[in-house]
């Protein structure tokens, strides 16, 4: 064998051009067999699947969603009190975590992990910048930049996503294309369908127009007690429960009593720039911006002992969420460079609004440690609950048109708090 | 977890941190 390898003479000598030619034939079919696996469907929207290496279908095949709760449980379980120090020490030494800025700073006070893992900041541990756009949490600049003119947004420098995946398509038109939606979707059944129409809501009754449904006995809601009446309540009460593709009003906590929730809604009134009588144009994803315009889009990642409660980045107003039920992949920078579409597969929580240069979005996308994701001013969003899954890219929708009548959303201010990841 | 933000703004919008860099809430991202 070694004289063989040795000794045998190299004998070189061109290949026939058929060969060759079929070569490049077999090349140019396996670039077209990859560009093929872009599915389009019916209506001309790329159907977002899973892609990636090998270890990216390993994960795939893995039931996370499972792991993600049962990792919630165990990081709900109360520890012995004595414990609890050395514990959240051990772990803010593994992960970098600050003990001098939380509150409270007793670490005996935080029953379990989840608890700790979800711990608030001491009051101007985070001062905030008179910039137009500020950090809405403490992490990582993943990526930022311009969105392409072809609606798509880069993941990392390379991999790209559509705006539409992300945010979710708005169906122009009526109310029935809203309900068509649920019915092409095959999520709502005919009696829930008849249900809805029964009411005879317009699409301006229902995502959070000034007048009252036209149901037979319905009757304005009044002021109680300070809180603003939410005209949409007999509409969320007729759509209860929530099915995938409905379009609910969210019931919204009041923020104390009316006098302080007219001036925190004027401060962001002035913060943006605008009168009360907004202009409501360019808040449905920013497909038209105006002129001089471009859109923007920035990614932040928390990693696990970051602070993990996350802040308005500018003076808003959120008019709706969306929530996509999807898998929980991890978020990491080394998956996020290998898993194609990883933001628009994940659970996430759009939320969509407007500032004052016009559209304005900010989606928390869930991770496999942290699946859950809570937003304070909306008591209907449950995330990472188990249950029959809905197809991949649709949405459960609410919207806050109660939760200010001059701003027609809910009113944000810089920094102000919106919510948080949990574990689990 | 991730954010990812997506907005609308004049073209002249200039971000005002680089890739990888470690923020705050309420650090200055960009600005007009």
């Amino acid at each position: 064998l070694m004289n063989a390898w040795t000794e045998t003479p190299t004998k070189w000598y061109p290949l026939p051009l058929a060969v060759g030619a079929l070569l490049l034939v077999a090349i140019q079919y396996r670039k077209k067999r990859r560009a093929q696996e872009v599915i389009i469907d019916e209506e001309g929207r790329e159907v977002i699947r899973l892609k990636g290496p090998w270890q990216v279908h390993v994960l795939g095949a893995l039931p996370l969603r499972n792991f993600s709760r049962l990792w919630g449980y165990v990081n709900s379980l109360q520890l012995p009190v004595w414990f609890r120090p050395y514990g959240y020490r051990l772990y803010s030494f593994a992960f970098g975590c600050n003990l001098d800025e939380i509150e409270p700073a007793d670490l005996r006070t935080y029953p379990s992990l989840g608890d700790f893992f979800y711990r608030k900041l001491k009051s101007g541990a985070r001062p905030v910048d008179n910039a137009a756009l500020v950090s809405p949490a403490d992490g990582t600049m993943l990526h930022f930049g311009k969105v392409q003119h072809d609606m798509r947004v880069e993941q990392v420098k390379g991999i790209t996503y559509h705006l539409d995946a992300l945010l979710g398509v708005e169906r122009p038109g009526s109310p029935t294309s809203v309900v068509q939606y649920n019915r092409d979707m095959s999520i709502v059944d005919d009696q829930e369908f008849a249900d809805i129409n029964g009411i005879e809501y317009t699409l301006d009754q229902l995502i959070g127009g000034s007048s009252t449904p036209n149901s037979p006995g319905n009757t304005t809601p009044t002021e109680v007690d300070g809180q603003r009446p939410n005209p949409m309540d007999h509409a969320a009460k007729n759509l209860a429960p929530q099915k995938f593709g409905e379009r609910i009003d969210a019931s919204v906590e009041p923020k104390g009593n009316l006098q302080d929730t007219l001036a925190h809604d004027t401060e962001v009134a002035l913060e943006m720039g605008v009168k009360p009588s907004l202009e409501r144009r360019g808040s449905m994803g920013g497909k038209n911006v105006r002129p001089g315009n471009s859109l923007f889009f920035a990614v932040i990642y928390l990693a696990p002992g970051d602070y993990h409660r996350f802040h308005s980045p500018t003076a808003w107003v959120v008019e709706k969420r969306r929530h996509f039920v999807g898998e929980l992949f991890s978020v990491s920078p080394y998956i996020a460079k290998r898993l194609e579409n990883l933001f628009v597969l994940n659970e996430r929580v759009a939320l969509l609004g407007r500032w004052k240069h016009g559209f304005f979005g900010m989606v928390p996308v869930g991770a496999t440690n942290v699946g859950s994701i809570k937003v304070n001013f909306d008591q209907e969003l449950r995330t990472n609950v188990r249950g029959k899954r809905p197809p991949p890219g649709t949405y459960t929708e609410a919207v806050y048109s109660g939760a200010s009548r001059i701003l027609q959303g809910q009113p944000l201010t810089p920094a102000e708090e919106m919510g948080g990841f949990c574990l689990g | 977890s991730t954010i990812v933000l997506v907005f609308e703004a004049p073209s002249d919008f200039e971000f005002t941190v680089h890739p990888s860099q470690k923020v705050k809430v309420g650090q200055r991202l960009g600005d007009v």
